[in-house]
């Protein structure tokens, strides 16, 4: 006859390798192992289906400790006194910034929201060209100058023409870069600055987006980026393939920034409000 | 630092005798939680850790370093075997000889065209980059750039599929004497069945010689199920690692080499095209270990 003690080392073993490959990282996992093993013995959950449903919401508990509700409400994402709303879209090389940016205006858009892009990533080839055809099927307005432009001047002029079209959300779109390239996040706390010389709030959103593939270095950026520019939420990305996405469990609870939306695909209308009750489900299944 | 923290472990042994079972366990199981931190994936670490406890156990202690010092040696050589065996360089042999870059959405493919098309340039070859990815917007004029950027042509086409850019870019090697073509191929998800066929059918019609697997190297534990699909699907001949210009440890080079037992052939190190290395396997152990 086993044990109910190895029973549940069993189920333990099981869960924290659950966790660890879905990328919640070996300190947060054996921490959460931990703190609901007292409490299963504390609360005497014996069965193996209650433990497991326990677990999941404790996680569910830590990915809307800093968030109002469970579903982010776009709509809150904009407070309709403030206008234009601006939001400033960041991360590291190749997580899907520009892609995100047209979901994001067809999504508000579609709330009936008037949107301007701001086309200030003027580093990388093609960059303009790539964002100039998000705007194109989202069906919004864009501001781009050449390529080797500043940054900075090109998010300048964007606030500008958003404040005196009067347009309801300004996104401005950054270069990818690695939290580790001081001159370029000195860069990116520039463009943070020129927006807030013209408009006092802004950026009201910093999103950094993130890939779901990424692994437990997705909490160094986090941590980087929010040192320098502050960052209000994240945009999980590519959520449409295998990996879990995990490392956001460890940004929520050491960092406090809630994620925002997820990204599920390639196309115009991937983009979702962040569910944290599917988002664990998807870990378990 | 992992060698203070095995000798932590290891306080209480003197400077003879052999490493004893429970000193390696006990070492071992710190040893594996800085691999996994460092990304590699769970069920290599199992592996890897079961191998090195096979070469630790009995060893005689050594007086010249501490017993932390000789553990840290062996996981290090072990680490530098298992990804440095059977190196082998670029295949260069057709006319035009063909490199297929292939990998996920976002890993650096396109700008690693441009890097291997200067590598390759600088070294006598006459490259042509083909601009095979017809989905991604503006993902033919992005390539076109790159070739700009570093001289070399690029065959486009946006009215064409992807097979008949890479035929057509093979002809264009033919007719105007270049003896090399880098397919560069729209990142995809290796669970996509119809994009994984794309890149199956470009194989059959145009049989690169070499075909990389192009991989982000902040990847996490999700490494092994992309590299073990894409080989699955393509048989790939190497691995290039991106993004090494972080600080991610970049546990998901020896995930990727222990789940495919293909070699990681360059390692990308920045945005610009001359930021292209040849793989290191001791520096990577170096890394992984933090
Ligand atoms: N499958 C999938 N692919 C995505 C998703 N989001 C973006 N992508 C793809 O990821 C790749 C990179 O997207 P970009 O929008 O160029 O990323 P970026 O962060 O702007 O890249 P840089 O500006 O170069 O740093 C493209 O191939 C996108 O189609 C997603 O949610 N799912
Ligand atoms: N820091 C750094 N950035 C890189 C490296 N390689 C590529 N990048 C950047 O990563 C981003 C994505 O690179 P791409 O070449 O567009 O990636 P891709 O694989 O072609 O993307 P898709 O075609 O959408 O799948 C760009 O911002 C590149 O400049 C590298 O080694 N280091
Ligand atoms: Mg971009
Ligand atoms: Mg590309």
């Amino acid at each position: 006859i086993r044990s109910q003690q190895d029973i549940n080392d069993d189920l333990f073993d099981s869960l924290e390798e659950i966790m660890i490959s879905g990328d919640l990282g070996v300190d947060f996992s054996l921490k959460l192992i931990e703190d609901v093993r007292k409490k299963v013995d504390e609360l005497g959950i014996k069965k193996s289906e209650n433990i497991v449903r326990f677990i999941k919401s404790a996680m569910v508990k830590t990915l809307n400790s800093n968030c109002q509700s469970s579903v982010s409400d776009p709509g809150a994402l904009l407070k309709s006194e403030i206008k234009p709303y601006v939001l400033m879209i960041v991360g590291v090389n190749g997580t899907g910034k520009t892609t995100s940016i047209g979901k994001l205006a067809a999504m508000y858009k579609k709330t009936g929201k008037t949107v301007l892009l701001s086309a200030a990533d003027t580093f990388r080839a093609a960059a303009l060209e790539q964002l100039e055809i998000w705007a194109e099927r989202a069906q919004v307005e864009i501001i781009r100058n050449q390529p080797g432009a500043d940054p900075a001047s090109v998010a300048f002029d964007s606030l500008k023409a958003a404040i005196s079209r009067n347009v309801d959300v300004l996104i401005v779109d950054t270069a990818g870069r690695l939290h580790t390239k001081s001159n370029l996040m000195e860069e990116l706390k520039k463009i943070r600055r020129v927006l807030a010389k013209l408009l006092l709030e802004a950026p009201h959103e910093t999103l950094l987006i993130m890939d779901a593939t990424t692994g437990q270095n997705g909490l160094n950026q986090a941590r980087q980026f929010a040192q320098a520019v502050g960052v209000t939420g994240i945009v999980l990305t590519k959520l449409d393939g295998t990996a879990r996405g995990g490392i956001v469990f460890s940004i929520v609870k050491e960092l406090g920034i809630p994620v925002k939306f997820i990204g599920i695909g390639e196309k115009l209308e991937d983009l979702e409000a962040f569910n944290a009750n599917d988002f664990v489900e998807a870990l378990f299944a | 630092e992992l060698t203070d923290k095995l000798d932590l472990i290891f306080k209480n042994l003197k400077g003879h005798g052999k490493l004893s079972e429970k000193n390696v366990a006990d070492s071992l199981k710190e040893v594996r939680r800085v691999l996994l931190e460092a990304d590699v994936n769970y069920k290599v670490a199992k592996v890897f850790i079961n191998a090195v406890q096979q070469r630790a156990l009995g060893q005689k202690v050594l007086r010249s370093v501490t017993p932390g010092q000789q553990i840290v040696k062996i996981i290090h050589d072990e680490l530098t075997n298992i990804m440095g065996k059977s190196e082998a360089p670029v295949t260069i042999s057709g006319s035009p000889s063909i490199i297929m870059l292939t990998g996920l959405q976002g890993s650096g493919k396109t700008t690693l065209a441009g890097k291997l098309g200067l590598f390759f340039a600088k070294r006598g070859h006459k490259p042509v980059l083909a601009a095979a990815d017809t989905y991604r917007p503006a993902a033919m004029r992005q390539l076109e750039v790159v070739g700009q950027k570093v001289s070399i042509p690029v065959v486009l086409d946006p009215a064409k599929k992807a097979l008949d850019i890479c035929q057509n870019a093979i002809k264009y090697c033919r007719k105007n004497g270049h003896d090399l073509v880098i397919f560069d191929t729209a990142g995809r998800l290796h669970i996509d069945k119809q994009m994984m066929d794309e890149l199956l059918q470009i194989k059959k019609k145009t049989k690169p010689q070499e075909i990389l697997y192009v991989a982000d190297g902040m990847t996490g534990q999700d490494a092994v199920n992309t590299a073990r699909e894409f080989l699955n699907w393509l048989d790939f001949d190497g691995v290039v690692l991106t993004k090494m210009d972080g600080d991610a440890r970049g546990g998901a080079a020896l995930s990727v080499r222990m789940v495919t037992d293909k070699p990681i052939k360059f390692i990308s190190t920045g945005e610009k095209f001359d930021a292209l290395e040849k793989f290191h396997p001791q520096r990577m152990a170096s890394r992984i270990l933090g």
